[in-house]
């Protein structure tokens, strides 16, 4: 089973 | 005063094509450079980035920088009432609340111009590191859309394999499996019908078709579409806009559990 990630999971906020 | 204009309507009508239905609403971020947008989508799985440089548009005046939040919804009416020839202009003043849109005939003899309500939009910015790629796949965008449709008649997620050999999809659900593969092209009439690789190291990755299907809704804008990507990073599908831009899309991969 593969999971959906976040995009936030790879670019940091601003 | 900002202002910004485009000899044709068609520009700025495909663009937002490509970005309503990832997005209801964004930010505008206009500068002496151009314009820029970058917005997730509502489920943050995808990062939406938009770059129109200054001097790609007829003409361009950005006395301060300002940011425009605009439903995307909204905008979309008001562009259906230019036709494709049109002129556009987008103009504000510093500090509006609004924007205008004026659109005019080719014989300038019907002149239209649409105000619409700008939003205060509390989105977050993302830092998008500078990545070297394991692989870069060149390919007509109009395959590319074809692929994704095709594939996700299968599953939810497309496998994406590249090899120095060619570029895989993949996908396999209860109806059974479906490979796409596409090699190389060693010559070809038209550039935009060439299939390129780049490749480091061999890549392969899973993705949402949803989100890929959502993507080639830019195939208008360009004969070419460029996928990127590294082991465990988001894929960026990029889409250059002639002389204007370009419009990227990042996607976060769909990881083993």
């Amino acid at each position: 089973k593969r999971t959906q990630q976040s995009i936030r999971n790879y670019f940091n906020v601003k | 005063m900002f202002e910004a204009r485009l000899i044709s309507a068609t520009i700025l009508k495909k663009i937002l094509d490509a970005i309503k239905d990832l997005l209801n609403e964004g930010t505008f971020d206009c500068s002496d450079s151009g314009i820029q947008l970058q917005a997730m989508d509502n489920s943050h799985v995808s990062l939406v980035s938009l770059t129109l440089r200054s001097d790609g548009f007829d003409k361009f005046r950005c006395d301060r920088n300002i940011s425009m939040g605009m439903n995307l919804g909204s905008m979309a009416k008001i562009l259906k009432c230019a036709n494709n020839d049109d002129t556009v202009t987008i103009k504000a003043q510093d500090n509006a609340d609004t924007v205008t849109f004026m659109f005019e005939s080719p014989n300038h003899e019907k002149v239209s111009d649409y105000e619409m309500k700008l939003m205060n939009l509390d989105q977050e910015h993302l830092g998008i590191p500078e990545t070297d790629y394991s692989c870069v796949v060149r390919m007509p965008s109009m395959e590319f859309a074809r692929i994704c449709r095709d594939l996700a008649q299968f599953s939810e997620s497309m496998l994406i394999c590249c090899t120095k050999e060619g570029v895989k999809f993949s996908a396999s659900g209860d109806v059974g499996s479906a490979n796409v593969k596409l090699a190389q092209t060693s010559s070809v009439d038209k550039e935009e019908e060439a299939v390129s690789i780049e490749m480091q190291e061999p890549v392969t990755l899973t993705f949402a078709c949803r989100y890929l299907n959502a993507f080639t809704k830019a195939s208008p804008l360009s004969g070419q579409v460029q996928l990127s990507m590294s082991a465990d990073v988001p894929l960026v599908v990029e889409y250059r806009i002639q002389d204007l831009g370009h419009i990227r899309y990042y996607l976060a991969p769909k990881i083993e559990d």
